[in-house]
């Protein structure tokens, strides 16, 4: 099957690659078997395509769980917040093929020319999300206290806070620390 | 406010209120989750005037639990006893209030996460009336102890042991050798006097698997250590260091028969021994909690992108056109690779979350009713789900302390605390590795079964599809 870089399309290389690993491990796990190995050993021997299995399954699951449930649940949103949800889904899985680039070209049907598509796609992304980063963010509601966060604030009085904490440290609470009489001093009267 | 924050808010283009109330699973999630915010916040005392970073880890721990028994109050206050427990669950998915408090967690922690959901999930009717009142009023502090210091995820290789004395009617607790003490549960150390502990049972020599049985580790006056119980500490940790995990051992303490939390196995006086339906049921808290781990997650990204975004909004740096001001941070795509995704990757953790609660949920009603079938499908799913979103936050929090530079380093950036608490995930409730493989068997199993002609359901159907491929 041709490559088909629509966001539906491209978890569906997902599922492939998961479906691909899954029984690229079984046969493995059989040839080990086959080979003498005690199926626990043969299970030992095959541990490190078993968890990346898994993960190409669980990361297949967390795609397409994200995909189809923000078109079933943004239904009823107004169209300007729909767009910017259904770009960072779009963002989402553009990440993600491209992280797993290796799979794709192994496992799926994707070209050099698919490859450099994705990463134009992107990049575009990341420019249409840009003017709604700070709302994005603002949306997820944590008040000042629970972020706990000089740099965070909602007021973006970053340095003026990391000046207020810096204040709090305990050795701020007077000019000369005793340790300068105690060690320094001596230490730098001798003169090394 | 800062000019170039408000510049950023004047030019979003949707509406941000609406967007919560997406988040929250609604409006009136929202409303709730605020109000309980203002109630919990607007009491004096549970914010640190002396950054926790400067106490001692004696004085941290003493002020997390002034801190905890003051916050209680006021949830104990707040408490809507009509809520269901989805409504609960709906509610408190990001409920993260106590963050604002515990820059490391409470000491109570497992007694509302673990403690009081084992007792549901585990006890008989009767068992559940009576233990659920205490933990609820919070008359005994109680924590769950499965961990020990030889054997970790794998439940089955537990030693502790709970030996059944007919003659008595009473289970002798032991822990036969340095490993099998009991390591790491939070508020085990000075906290807690009740512990959920997860032990092998023998009966007339015979092992019969691991059980859970509630077990008083503390005098409820007096708070000492009770006769064969030994408690600690276990000392200082890369974050959770105000959840006073601890270690347990016993030296042949007795507790009662009615002892052991027997909704899905028995033992009866003569010490006849009543096997569950399935012993797979023992295993529910652990599911449980891993569905609410990735919630958890979801809140911990977008707590650490939210930092990172706006400081990346208010920090300007180089200068790469002449006569021009220097950028905005955000401006940089490498800033936005680092960030942008972390905000994908947290809606992508709520809409699991939200989707894996509503088939925990619904399967959970089919246990109720004698009906097991969905349950190995949604084990196979959470041992997938947990590692992917801890693996994931871990990694996109350390990105967004990487993009706020060295003021991220700060612990006062509250960064590196989070980082803490997310890559604790990683190994509690079943480490990833070993969560993956569980996972696999689950896979290998249904692939063989589907080679040989068996139907493939749920998340696992798709698999069917390597004919088409």
């Amino acid at each position: 099957k041709a490559w088909d870089g629509s966001i539906d399309g491209i978890i569906q290389s997902f599922k492939v690659v998961a479906i691909r690993k899954i029984s690229s491990v079984v046969k493995i796990l059989q040839d080990y078997e086959k080979s003498g190995l005690s199926p626990e050993d043969a299970w030992n021997k095959a541990s490190v395509f078993l968890t990346a299995a898994s993960e190409a399954h669980g990361r297949a699951v967390l795609l397409s769980v994200y995909k189809s449930e923000m078109d079933k649940r943004a239904a009823v949103l107004s169209p300007p917040l729909r767009k910017v949800l259904l770009q960072l889904v779009d963002l989402y899985v553009t990440y993600w093929a491209l992280e797993k680039v290796g799979d794709m070209l192994l496992y799926a049907s994707i070209t050099d020319k698919d490859v450099d598509e994705l990463q134009r796609r992107y990049i575009e992304l990341l420019a249409a999300i840009r003017p709604n980063a700070v709302g994005l963010v603002d949306a997820f509601d944590f008040r000042d206290e629970i972020l706990n966060s000089t740099l965070g604030a909602y007021d973006g009085r970053a340095y003026e806070r990391l000046m207020e904490e810096a204040m709090k440290s305990p050795l701020n609470a007077e000019p000369v620390n005793q340790t300068f009489h105690k060690y320094l001093k001596p230490f730098m009267r001798g003169k090394l | 406010v800062n000019v170039d924050l408000q510049r950023e808010r004047a030019k979003c283009n949707f509406n941000v209120e609406e967007l919560t109330n997406f988040l929250d699973w609604g409006v009136k999630y929202t409303e709730k989750r605020r109000n309980l915010e203002q109630k919990v916040l607007s009491i004096k005392g549970l914010l640190d005037d002396t950054p926790e970073e400067y106490l001692s880890h004696k004085e941290k721990y003493e002020n997390a639990i002034r801190k905890s028994v003051l916050f209680y109050k006021t949830l104990h206050s707040t408490e809507d006893e009509n809520m269901s427990i989805d409504e609960k669950t709906k509610l408190n998915f990001r409920n993260i209030v106590t963050s604002a408090i515990f820059k490391d967690n409470s000491p109570f922690m497992l007694h509302n996460s673990m403690f009081i959901p084992t007792i549901m999930g585990q006890g008989t009717d009767e068992q559940r009336e009576y233990w659920m009142k205490r933990a609820k009023n919070m008359e005994i502090i109680g924590t769950y102890a499965q961990t020990e210091l030889g054997h970790g995820t794998f439940i089955r290789g537990l030693e502790t042991q709970a030996t059944y004395d007919p003659d008595t009617e009473e289970f002798v607790l032991h822990s036969p050798v340095l490993s099998s003490y009991k390591w790491w549960p939070g508020g085990l150390a000075h906290t807690a006097n009740y512990c959920i502990v997860m032990a092998r049972l023998y009966i007339k020599g015979k092992s019969h698997g691991i059980h859970p049985f509630m077990v008083q580790i503390r005098d409820e006056e007096t708070h000492m250590p009770l006769p064969g119980i030994k408690l600690g500490e276990i000392g200082a940790k890369l974050g959770f260091n105000t959840v006073n995990n601890g270690f347990l051992g016993f030296e042949n303490h007795r507790i009662s028969r009615d002892r052991m939390l027997m909704k899905n196995a028995q033992v009866l006086k003569d010490g006849t021994f009543v096997a569950g339906s399935n012993s797979k049921l023992t295993y529910g808290t652990m599911v449980y909690v891993r569905v609410l781990i990735v919630s958890n997650m979801a809140n911990m990204l977008a707590k650490a992108v939210t930092i990172a975004v706006r400081y990346s909004a208010i920090r300007r740096q180089s200068q790469p056109k002449p006569d021009e001001p220097e950028p905005q941070i955000l401006d940089y795509v490498t800033q936005q690779h680092k960030l942008f995704i972390a905000i994908a990757s947290s809606h992508a953790f709520y809409m699991n979350a939200m989707w894996l609660w509503e088939i925990y949920y619904s399967v959970s009603l089919q246990l109720a009713s004698g009906k097991l079938d969905n349950l190995p499908e949604l084990h196979a799913l959470a041992c997938c789900l947990k590692p992917l979103s801890t693996i994931d936050a871990t990694a996109m929090i350390e990105k967004c302390r990487l993009a706020c530079g060295g003021h991220g380093y700060m612990l006062s950036a509250n960064l590196a605390q989070t980082y803490g608490l997310a890559t604790a995930a990683y190994t509690y409730e079943g480490e990833n590795t070993v969560l993956l493989l569980q996972a696999a068997r689950s896979l290998v199993k249904a692939w063989v079964g589907h080679v040989k002609g068996r139907p493939l359901k749920g998340t696992m159907a798709y698999l069917a599809g390597e004919s088409t491929v």
